[in-house]
């Protein structure tokens, strides 16, 4: 497969992950071609080249596509990622199990307390100073982003410069993405909006 | 303003929301004719019919549009919220600036190990035998559900059958939203997995 197309795919089950989790259960190539600006003529070539099919009149379904995609792109076994910053959240997201069902797995975590500092727990908690050794060695490409704001920015400069590519940003600061590092911003606070907006627009109709 | 706009305000509202964190900075009203399952026509009628201009040849700005939004729906003051599970997530929820951000307050928390409960905390954490009176009492209509799987889909119904209208639930049990009740599923590996996306393409390109 020729690199564009497979960048095309890889974007086209970024969106449905996402419009899966916004209980899009069918989808039409018009909705994809409009999320990526492409056309949707190219969208159906792509779907017909690599053999993704939907009754046309009826778009296709979302679960499907993305079961089919992931055998597509292979999906290439476990993720390691890291955690910066261990505390109530960095915790939580360490002992979460939905990971492992994303073929995700937190294989280290770092804080500047050493009362937090395990290095011998299943999951080692280890000191920042270790930061740029540990993801140059294990080649760690993703970090969640879990510190108090005044150290955010610092810490995310830093993991940029040790050659991170991906961030999971949890800091009340708004990042910016940069050439080599896809920082991605998460606001809990916009989920409970939402929901807001779902109950009232419920109870208005 | 007629019922049928004021609920397809709040809809391209949320949708904006959603899309803002997604990384938009501009929109076309053929997406929002799409995502709402509209005529694109309808989504430029509201906007003429409501003042919410845009440069036809460029979009309309996200940013813009969710302030007028605001205006027009009337914000309505600061809304209340209770958490449910007030361990790991749930006191790093608690404590979480970003909610005063978006005029949305936890006001009680609750939780079923008496060595979490706090009632003369500022954020009182009270046991889960008072959230039938605090809900119906305080008329709270959304809360965020941060216990264990094994406890979750019980409390749920508990919360459901006390006249809550909306749950942000993040147990990893995935909760569908009845007549009466709206239920959005967090799952925070799905944010990483969509990193990892960015990362690949990126890395593919
Ligand atoms: N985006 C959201 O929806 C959301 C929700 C809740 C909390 N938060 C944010 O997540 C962050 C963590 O919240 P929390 O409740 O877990 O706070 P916390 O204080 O419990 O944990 C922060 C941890 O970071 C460690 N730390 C501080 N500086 C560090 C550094 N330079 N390197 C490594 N570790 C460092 C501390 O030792 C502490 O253990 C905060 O910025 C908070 O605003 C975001
Ligand atoms: N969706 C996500 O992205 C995500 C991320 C992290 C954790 N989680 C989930 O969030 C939940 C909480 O995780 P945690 O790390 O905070 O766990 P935790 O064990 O630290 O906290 C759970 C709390 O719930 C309380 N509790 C148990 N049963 C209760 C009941 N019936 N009523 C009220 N309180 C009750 C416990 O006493 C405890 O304090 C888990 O289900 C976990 O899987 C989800």
């Amino acid at each position: 497969m020729e690199y564009e197309l497979i960048k095309r795919l890889s974007q086209y089950k970024k969106i449905l992950i996402k419009l899966r989790s916004m209980g899009f259960v069918k989808i039409f190539s018009d909705n994809l071609s409009d999320a990526l600006g492409i056309s949707a003529s190219l969208v159906r070539k792509d779907f017909a080249a690599t053999g993704l099919t939907g009754k046309r009149r009826g778009g296709y379904q979302v679960n499907e596509l993305i079961a089919k995609l992931n055998d597509l792109l292979g999906k290439n076994g476990e993720q390691h990622i890291i955690i910066v910053g261990c505390g109530k959240l960095g915790s939580a997201l360490i002992n979460y199990k939905g990971f492992e069902n994303e073929q995700i797995r937190i294989v280290a975590g770092f804080d500047a307390n050493p009362e937090r500092q395990t290095p011998d727990a299943p999951i080692p908690i280890f000191a920042p100073d270790r930061l740029e050794s540990y993801i140059r060695e294990q080649r760690i490409q993703v970090a969640i982003l879990t510190v108090p704001e005044e150290s955010s920015l610092q810490t995310m400069e830093r993991l940029q410069s040790y050659g991170i590519r991906g961030i999971l940003n949890f800091a009340p600061v708004l990042m910016r993405s940069s050439e080599h590092c896809n920082v991605e911003n998460v606001n809990l606070a916009l989920e409970v909006e939402k929901l807001f907006y779902f109950v009232n627009a419920q109870q208005s109709s």
